[in-house]
């Protein structure tokens, strides 16, 4: 018996939901932070982000399709990790960098918090 | 897989969707 593993799958399949965001194709929720609007994937959101997967696992929330996150959340913070849900890329400069840990904290995306206070020590 | 071979490929798995149609 043999199996074929295609080692680039994982990448080739978020390339394809990331371009599926881009053409907001089957899009089925919208974030709002701070009057920004965010079109995404709830299936994708869940599956990188703890908060994500509390409010859609739960029967009450699960149909919502609009949610307001809270206001200290910082828009360019959540631009910054819903890039990164899509493409494994985490963009990170002097002037974003603490909007997006508190970001990735409120959003329980705690290996990304603890990868980013790593970078901190070592670029001090 | 345990006692399969596998092979390793390396190449694209899947169609690109377009940026836009």
């Amino acid at each position: 018996d043999s199996c074929i593993q295609f080692t680039r799958h994982a990448s080739d399949v978020l390339l394809n939901l990331n371009r599926l965001r881009s053409r907001d194709i089957l899009t089925d929720v919208i974030i709002v932070v701070n009057r920004e609007h965010f079109r995404a994937h709830k299936t994708v959101l869940m599956a990188c982000s703890g908060l994500f997967y509390t409010i859609f696992t739960d029967q009450m929330k699960c149909n919502m399709n609009i949610i307001n996150l809270d206001p200290d959340v910082s828009p360019e913070g959540f631009r910054v990790l819903l890039d990164f849900m899509y493409t494994s890329r985490l963009s990170l400069r002097d002037s974003s960098i603490m909007a997006v840990m508190t970001t990735a904290l409120y959003l329980q995306m705690e290996h990304v918090v603890d990868t980013c206070q790593r970078f901190l020590k070592t670029s001090e | 897989y345990e006692g399969v071979t596998t092979i390793k490929e390396m190449g694209r798995s899947i169609h690109e969707i377009p940026r836009q149609d």
